[in-house]
This record gives C-alpha cells, structure tokens and sequence, in this order.
C-alpha cells in the first residue's frame, strides 16, 4: 500500500458516496445514468468474486464488501424507490455495444482461462468503459448539477491515482499488471476532456456544468 | 506469477 493506491481508494470511495448521498438527499436521481450505475454494480460484482476464494486484508475485504453494498443502493435507488425522477429518456446509450466487446476481448486477452479469472479481466475492461453512458447523457442534455461532476470528478481522479501507484509500484516491486494497466489509461483519457471542463467552469464558480 | 492469482487492488 502506497499513497498514491490510498489516495485512489478514498477518492472512488468519496465517488460512491457523494452520488449516494445526492441520490438519497434530494429523492431524485435526475441526471445521473441508470445504466452507468448498473455496469458499475456489475463491474464490483465480477470483480469481488474473490471474496469467496481468497483473503488479502481486512481492509481489502471491507472496502470490497463497502463498494458492493453502495453501488447496489445506489442501482435501487434509482430503479426502485426514486424511479419517477430517473430520466430514462436521456439515457439512451446502448450498453450491449460496450458489453458484447468487452465479454469478447476478456476472453481472448487475460491471465488465465477460468471463469474466475475471465470474469475479473471482464470486470477491469469492462470499468474503464462503464461511465461512457453518463457521459453520453450530459452529451446529450448539455448540463450537469455540479454535485454530479464533483462525482465524476473523484471517480476519474480515483482511476489517475490508480496510474500513479502503479508507476510506483513498478519501481518498488516490479509489480506490472498489463491488463489492469493498460484499461485504467484508457479509463483516465476517457475523463479528460470532463477534467478541463471542470477545472475551468465548475470550479470557477459556475453552479451548473453547461456544455459549450 | 502469484499476484496475478491474487488481484490484491480494488
């Protein structure tokens, strides 16, 4: 554990819970992607399948455990008990166009050829896409609640740190996980644009992201 | 190797 890995594990954690708390404060789920919240869930799901197989540290199993819980909260949420202010209109990404690739690439590229190890490669592939569908909403809509960037905000900051400890951790112990590696780069460049966006609106003030 | 067996990040 190095500063740059707890720094990301506190920066996502801070993620879940600001989307969390948005959700269960305001009764309303306006603008946030259901579809992102579901692949996200699914990401943790075919993740954490270790939980049963292997034990690495208290802390490893509780944040596990944590992120699990949350972001199946945060799915009923928004499909369940706020579902009238979900606006599925706007969320119109086409999920099965990110899934069907990404379920065939972890076939073909990953460490091992067993379910265990398929589904984990599916889960890191699958990560560094599963934002595309919020994204593509505010895309669409033109605006963003600033409490919705400052979500996506720390979930992009929490994968950049992630690069950082892995930097790290190739110079300390040689530690190079290529598949985790390269996804979390392409998972990082994908937040970018979102980064300047809000740098130079949100945190100037303005109370809205509004696209130009 | 053995961590590849153990995915010890989250």
């Amino acid at each position: 554990m190095n500063v740059f890995r707890l720094l990301g594990d506190v920066s996502h954690l801070v993620a879940i819970i600001i989307l969390f708390l948005k959700i269960f404060r305001s009764k309303s789920c306006a603008g946030i992607s259901g579809k992102s919240q579901v692949l996200f869930a699914l990401v943790f799901t075919t993740r954490y399948l270790d939980l049963f197989t292997s034990f690495i540290s208290i802390y490893n199993t509780v944040m596990k455990v944590v992120f699990l819980v949350l972001s199946y909260a945060t799915v009923y949420l928004i499909y369940l008990r706020f579902r009238s202010s979900y606006d599925s209109e706007s969320d119109t990404f086409r999920v099965e166009f990110l899934l069907v690739p990404v379920a065939g690439l972890s076939f073909l590229e990953n460490y091992d050829f067993t379910p265990i190890e398929i589904l984990w490669t599916f889960s890191i592939y699958l990560e560094s896409v599963a934002i595309l569908p919020q994204l593509f909403m505010i895309t669409k809509t033109g605006e963003a609640e600033s409490i919705t960037t400052h979500y996506l905000f720390f979930l992009g900051l929490y994968r950049a740190l992630y690069l950082a400890n892995w930097v790290w951790r190739y110079h300390t112990e040689g530690f190079f996980d290529q598949i985790a590696v390269v996804s979390g780069v392409v998972q990082t460049i994908f937040y970018c644009d979102f980064f300047y966006l809000y740098v130079t609106k949100v945190l100037k003030g303005n109370s809205k992201l509004t696209l130009p | 190797a053995d961590w590849r067996r153990q995915h010890d990040e989250l």
